[in-house]
């Protein structure tokens, strides 16, 4: 464990308790993709699965249990207790475009053809397109509330982080995987253009609103 | 790479 990946968990934690905050807090999920937050739940469902069979430290554990319980419960929010204020008319974003080609490539690019490694793989791809959704409601809605910029950017800042930590953990461990680099570098160039908002709307105290 | 390494990453 080193700075960069404490960092990048301590971002993504903290991003998914504003969402759950925010979805509390004023009684509505208006503004946010219920189709990334299913396909969030499908990332960590498909990747902890190890949850059962390996033991990495408690810390390990209780982030895992941490991520599989708070997406449970934002999807449950979402589809069920605040049903009525769920954007879905423009949350149309079609998941089985991004489901089957990762579910195509993670059975093509893995390390190892087993159920566990090939799921772990599917998770990986699938977490970098994940927030696809989310951004395609946002750029349709033409804005998006100060609250839900903020979760985008700790969403985005985890990844971010987590590019530190491999280069990193190569310089230091020699460590490195391929299919984590790759996905990771992807998933943090969707977020570059609303990085780009964010910084320079965002935090002057404007409202993210898109060029019309 | 490494792939088989442990998991030890979220």
């Amino acid at each position: 464990m080193n700075i960069f990946r404490f960092a990048g968990d301590l971002s993504h934690v903290f991003a998914i308790i504003i969402l759950l905050l925010k979805i509390w807090k004023t009684r509505s999920c208006a503004g946010i993709s219920g189709k990334s937050q299913i396909l969030f739940a499908v990332v960590y469902l498909t990747r902890y699965l190890d949850l059962f069979t390996t033991y990495v430290s408690l810390y390990n554990s209780v982030m895992k249990v941490l991520f599989l319980a708070t997406s449970g419960a934002t999807v449950y929010l979402m589809y069920v207790k605040f049903k009525a204020t769920y954007d879905h008319n423009h949350d149309s974003f079609r998941i089985e475009f991004l489901l089957i080609p990762c579910a195509l490539l993670s059975l093509v690019i893995n390390h190892d053809f087993t159920v566990m490694e090939v799921l772990w793989t599917f998770s990986i791809y699938l977490e970098s397109v994940a927030i696809l959704p989310q951004l395609f409601l946002v750029s349709k809605t033409g804005e998006a509330e100060s609250i839900t910029s903020h979760y985008l950017f700790a969403l985005g800042s985890y990844r971010a982080l987590y590019l530190l930590n491999w280069v990193y953990r190569y310089m230091v461990e020699s460590h490195y995987d391929l299919i984590a680099i790759f996905a990771g570098v992807v998933q943090t160039i969707l977020y570059c253009d609303f990085f780009y908002l964010y910084i320079t709307k965002v935090l002057k105290g404007k409202k993210l609103q898109l060029p019309a | 790479d490494s792939g088989d390494d442990l998991k030890d990453e979220l």
